[in-house]
């Protein structure tokens, strides 16, 4: 499957509903000046995968990520993916029926994580397997290159490189 | 299962060694055992500069370590494909000629994943088929899509 | 020992807050002493973007923090000059705009030093007087100079 | 004093007699494709100027500054750095009387270092005087900003940015 849009609204400098659509099947690229929110819509794809770890979309707690911190009165931050699955083969298991496939995250400040499967409310396990079974697995990425961390491979250990292979094996 | 990883190790290898001398010709790279080790102790990465082995990547220069780190990045996304690959300012390090180079090889050997790649350098946006422009207007982030013109 | 000590921090901070500012308009930075210390406990950058400081640096983009931490380099470099400063690429993570304002800042603002900057990007390297490229011409490392017409 | 010249003959990659003439006394830049010397030449300004931390210039030891290691016929390293000394209030203490000053640093494959100053043979002792009597020591430089290093000065800690201040008071 593939990534055919991407709705922010209220999540990090993304203060008002921003669409991003038409997203190519195979090639995107994304620029701007220093500043300007292209790591940020990274992030947004990291956030609604179901990352864990803050410190990878450069935040210490989820309230950080609020446009603002909820500080300009905007409370909540919603991220929706919507995904081409058309592709009945490489579908995520359970999903084969779905040819589009939307997976919403969003944060409130002061409560908690909420997701959204096709409008539906879900569990984070459920989004969790749904991303696992197609190899997107946020947490130990190796479809994900962050700013500034490409050559750290080149600093792992004999031991972690293996390691990196098992992951793959 | 040892025998799993030994099949990942070769595969792995291969592809990596293709893919760094495809981007720096005239060299080689690989992943060993650790000296008097077997590759269960660990896995190293080795490189050579025409037929002479380097004992250690210290004095690669900058752009030469981000080839050879995305290079075997690359080789495992080719053993294990994933459906999306998110890459952000890879080709910070690298000049004009390597940055088109790894552009035009996303576009003609990794066909079946989607890529979003942020970049600052033309020589890497202008091989996407979708460019979108970020702006910060009026204190918040926007975004605007653009479509590259692609000749094959 | 102390009152050098902070006349130096009054000092820096001063050309700190001014050089990133002039650098990222509309911001403020500044080093302060940790939550309930003084300055001898030792000293955090603080930045503001518009009138609101920021409770970390983490939330900065990469370009961002390339500006925020040669701002207070530099600062330091006002202090205490050095007849020569050797730069290696400082301007990876910047945009277009940034790295010919770097360019434009050590030309005008630190006219007593020599400056020796390494540099893919035009956008820095036009700013200087004298350019050598360098090559690898059959396996060796060669140097060519060229004077750049520099209008004022 | 700033530099006029350089020569590089058997250091990293470049194997022959390299002059490089003809200094800006303010901006000077160098450029070039991936691998082609840039940063090696900032390296041999480290190398004469006597630095002692080899990882600084990417070599593990001294041997590794010298061209393939010596095992393609050259068997020493040489850099020689020729500085304008023509402003008397700038100029390193005892020196000057010296409108001009080069200093040499030269590594024997299997041998020890070897400095030169204005051609006749120096002590390490001597050439750090004279460096350090002009705010230029390598060896805990403010001037220096080497290749992806830039931002390591936002991840100190408070008391380590604290003693940066107390360098340059
Ligand atoms: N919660 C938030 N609320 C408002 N603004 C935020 C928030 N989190 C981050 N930002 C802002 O987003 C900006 C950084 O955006 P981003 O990292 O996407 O930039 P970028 O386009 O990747 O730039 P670069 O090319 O320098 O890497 C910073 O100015 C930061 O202050
Ligand atoms: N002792 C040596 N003998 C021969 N070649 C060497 C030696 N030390 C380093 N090199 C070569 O010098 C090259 C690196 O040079 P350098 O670091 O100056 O490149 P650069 O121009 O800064 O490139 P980049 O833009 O990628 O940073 C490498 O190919 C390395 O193998
Ligand atoms: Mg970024
Ligand atoms: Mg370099």
């Amino acid at each position: 499957m593939h990534i055919k849009e991407i709705c922010l609204e209220g999540f990090k400098s993304y203060a008002t509903r921003t669409v991003v659509s038409g997203f190519d099947p195979h090639f995107n690229a994304i620029t701007g000046l220093n500043g300007s929110g292209k790591s940020n819509i990274l992030d947004s794809i990291c956030f609604v995968l179901g990352i864990t770890n803050l410190q990878q979309v450069r935040a210490a707690n989820l309230q950080e990520l609020v446009y603002k911190q909820g500080q300009a009165g905007i409370t909540k931050a919603t991220v929706s993916v919507t995904f081409d699955n058309s592709e009945r083969n490489r579908s995520p298991l359970g999903y084969e029926e779905h040819p589009e496939i939307t997976v919403t995250r969003q944060i409130v400040v002061g409560g908690r994580n909420k997701y959204l499967i096709n409008g539906k409310l879900a569990q984070p396990s459920q989004v969790q397997n749904l991303f696992h079974s197609v190899q997107l697995n946020v947490n130990n990425p190796h479809f994900l290159i962050m700013q500034g961390r490409i050559t750290k491979v080149l600093n792992m250990k004999p031991p972690e490189i293996l390691s990196m292979l098992e992951e793959a094996a | 299962k040892k025998e799993t990883l030994k099949v990942t190790w070769v595969k792995v290898n291969q592809d990596f060694g293709s893919i760094f001398s495809t981007l720096l010709p005239g060299t080689m790279a690989k992943l060993e055992p650790p000296e008097g080790g077997s590759f269960l102790d660990g896995l190293e990465v080795r490189v050579a500069f025409g037929k002479v082995l380097k004992q250690s990547l210290s004095e690669l220069s900058g752009g030469q370590r981000s080839l050879l780190a995305l290079s075997l990045i690359l080789a495992l996304l080719l053993f294990k494909p994933a459906p999306l690959y998110i890459l952000d300012e890879v080709d910070a390090a690298l000049d004009l000629s390597h940055t088109q180079n790894i552009g035009r090889m996303i576009k003609a050997h990794f066909p079946h994943s989607q890529f979003i790649v942020v970049s600052l350098k033309e020589g890497m946006f202008n091989n996407a088929n979708v460019l979108f422009r970020t702006k910060f207007v009026d204190g918040v982030s926007t975004v605007q899509r653009t479509v590259t013109k692609q000749t094959k």
